[in-house]
């Protein structure tokens, strides 16, 4: 695992912030977050899928009032792909029976998807070789944030009650210069921290994007660490049981 | 520039500025004075919360006026959060195989 890793800083992997609004979508945004930038890894090739076809092509019905990642997944898979958000673009609202998946041509698509091992070093290890990955957090903490890394304890910020879902970019370590630097930490000391790019706007956090404590399960991060598998088909042989 | 977590400790004037700040900078309107009230209550309420945060946090965090800072809590979880995962959830300890031998 590399010291420092930040996917922002490779040309055309992460697509800019978007806003979700007043729909409850995180898992949508950051489902398509991760898709977008493993296709541009794994084929060179930048592109804008569709949140909005996850929204009108969910099974599960309104997902303006919430989801789960691995939902937003099996909608790709059952449709062969994403048609492009400039063809297909988000609205904000949910129209179940109105899902216009077939009309479009698919811009991106994916193999399957996975849960990762849920301890921070594997996490890190994954995102430094494979790309950005998806993970769910208590948000509890972000509506009053404005920047830095943030460091909870279960009292301040209960890991299992994870609420929100975001889009894990990169990690590093900075000085400890805040505020509670001189009281909880060594001067000089660095904190380790993971980037994430939220789905709030780019006015809210760090041009859109914040900080949590690496090393301590800040907000439960480890509890849901999912991404899409993006790969070129693999011609699979088939097998038979012996008689 | 930033509205920053020590604003909480503003006289109820200076508040009202900042909050007149609040709803310029993220284009704020409300439909009625009694509304514009509120906000304001839930406002300073966010402020002084934002303050509480700062102490507690262990980090380099800084909290304070953000575009959220007029909704309630519950508004705030209503709005911008997924369904909460319970127990249900897949997990990868209870998808891996026992050893062998073992029920």
């Amino acid at each position: 695992v590399p010291p420092s890793c930040d996917w922002r800083k490779a040309a055309g992997v992460i697509s800019p912030i978007r806003d979700q609004g007043t729909c409850a979508c995180c898992w949508a945004m950051a489902a398509a977050g991760n898709i977008e930038a493993l296709w541009a890894i794994k084929f060179h090739q930048f592109v804008q899928v569709s949140v909005q076809e996850l929204l009108d092509c969910d099974r599960c019905g309104d997902g303006c009032k919430g989801g789960f990642v691995w939902d937003a997944f099996v909608t790709v898979l059952n449709n062969s792909g994403l048609a492009s958000e400039k063809d297909y673009p988000f609205r904000g609202d949910v129209r179940s029976h109105r899902c216009l998946a077939k009309k479009y041509k698919k811009v991106a698509w994916i193999q399957d998807f996975m849960m990762l091992q849920k301890n921070e070093q594997a996490i890190a290890r994954h995102l430094a070789t494979h790309g950005p990955i998806t993970v769910s957090i208590n948000k509890q903490l972000l509506q009053q944030y404005q920047r830095g890394v943030i460091k909870a304890t279960p009292a301040t910020c209960d890991p299992r009650l994870v609420d929100h879902t975001v889009l894990l970019v990169g990690f590093g370590k900075s000085k400890a210069v805040g505020p509670q630097a001189g009281a909880q930490s060594h001067p000089g000391r660095s904190t380790p921290y993971w980037i994430l790019k939220n789905s709030w706007g780019a006015r809210w956090g760090e041009n859109g994007y914040f900080r949590l404590h690496q090393g301590s399960n800040t907000c439960g991060i480890t509890k849901l660490p999912l991404t899409a598998l993006v790969d070129q088909p693999v011609k699979k042989h088939p097998i038979s049981c012996p008689p | 520039g930033s509205l920053r977590a020590q604003d909480a400790g503003l006289q109820p004037l200076e508040l009202k500025e900042v909050f007149t700040l609040f709803q310029i900078r993220y284009n704020r309107t409300y439909s009625s004075p009694a509304e514009r009230a509120r906000r304001l209550a839930i406002f300073a309420h966010n402020l002084a919360q934002a303050q509480q945060l700062q102490e507690e946090d262990l980090g380099t965090a800084e909290f304070g006026v953000t575009p959220f800072s007029d909704l309630t809590e519950e508004e705030f979880g209503h709005i911008y959060g997924h369904r909460t995962v319970t127990g249900g959830a897949p997990s990868v300890d209870k998808a891996r195989s026992e050893e062998r031998g073992q029920p």
